[in-house]
């Protein structure tokens, strides 16, 4: 584990967290989409599938623990908390997300590390998490103005894949025999579609003004 | 799996 993994972990924690403090200090969900929130849930359910049969480290098996068990209390607080389910933007967030679900598992079927179960699920949870986030975008573009904790929600999420390629590069000069091509260009992919959302977030955090994303 | 193979990342 390097510096960089660490970090990229612990910011994916802190996106969580505070996901989870909006929810639960405005027991409200505006702003945030369902549907990425669903494509995560799927992301870990079927990237962890190895959590009972290949045991890695406390650390690797008690965050895989954190991520699928608080991705699943977020759709259940926008599903079926009936205070926050309220406050969902059921009109705006149309994004159809199950598009994303099939093009996914396609192309995990199509290139994967190995032709295996856990392999597939594997790639295909690694292709789902790079797009996952554009529900969340689009909504975001639709709603307009964004409430702080969303903002730096979006934020934590974004940079724990940069902090990741960091970690990928730092991996493939110190280790001999360490390719990860598919979550290295996935991971790409997925940073670069915050970067616009990043630029309007440092704006904001320059002008000390709320986050307004164009229309 | 060997070493180099596996998942060890989340």
């Amino acid at each position: 584990m390097n510096i960089f993994r660490f970090a990229g972990d612990m910011t994916h924690l802190i996106s969580v967290l505070v996901l989870l403090l909006k929810i639960y200090a405005t027991k409200s969900c505006s702003g945030i989409s369902l549907k990425t929130q669903e494509l995560y849930a799927l992301v870990f359910l079927t990237r962890y599938l190895d959590l009972l049969t290949d045991f890695i480290s406390i650390y690797n098996t008690v965050m895989k623990l954190i991520f699928i068990a608080s991705s699943l209390a977020i759709v259940w607080c926008m599903r079926v908390h009936p205070i926050v389910r309220r406050s969902y933007d059921k009109d705006l967030d149309t994004f159809r997300h199950y598009f994303l679900v099939a093009a996914s598992f396609i192309l995990a079927l199509l290139v994967n590390e190995k032709f295996g179960f856990q392999e597939v699920f594997w790639a295909f949870s690694i292709y789902l998490e790079a797009v996952a986030i554009l529900p969340q975008l689009v909504l975001l573009q639709r709603s307009g103005n964004v409430d702080n904790l969303t903002g730096h929600y979006i934020f934590f999420l974004g940079a724990y894949r940069a902090l990741y390629i960091l970690n990928w590069i730092y991996r493939y000069f110190m280790e001999t025999h360490f390719s990860r091509w598919i979550a290295c260009i996935a991971g790409l992919v997925q940073t670069a579609l915050y970067a616009d959302f990043f630029y309007y977030y440092y704006i904001s955090w320059k002008n000390k003004a709320k986050l307004q994303l164009p229309a | 799996l060997p070493d180099e193979k596996r998942h060890d990342e989340l």
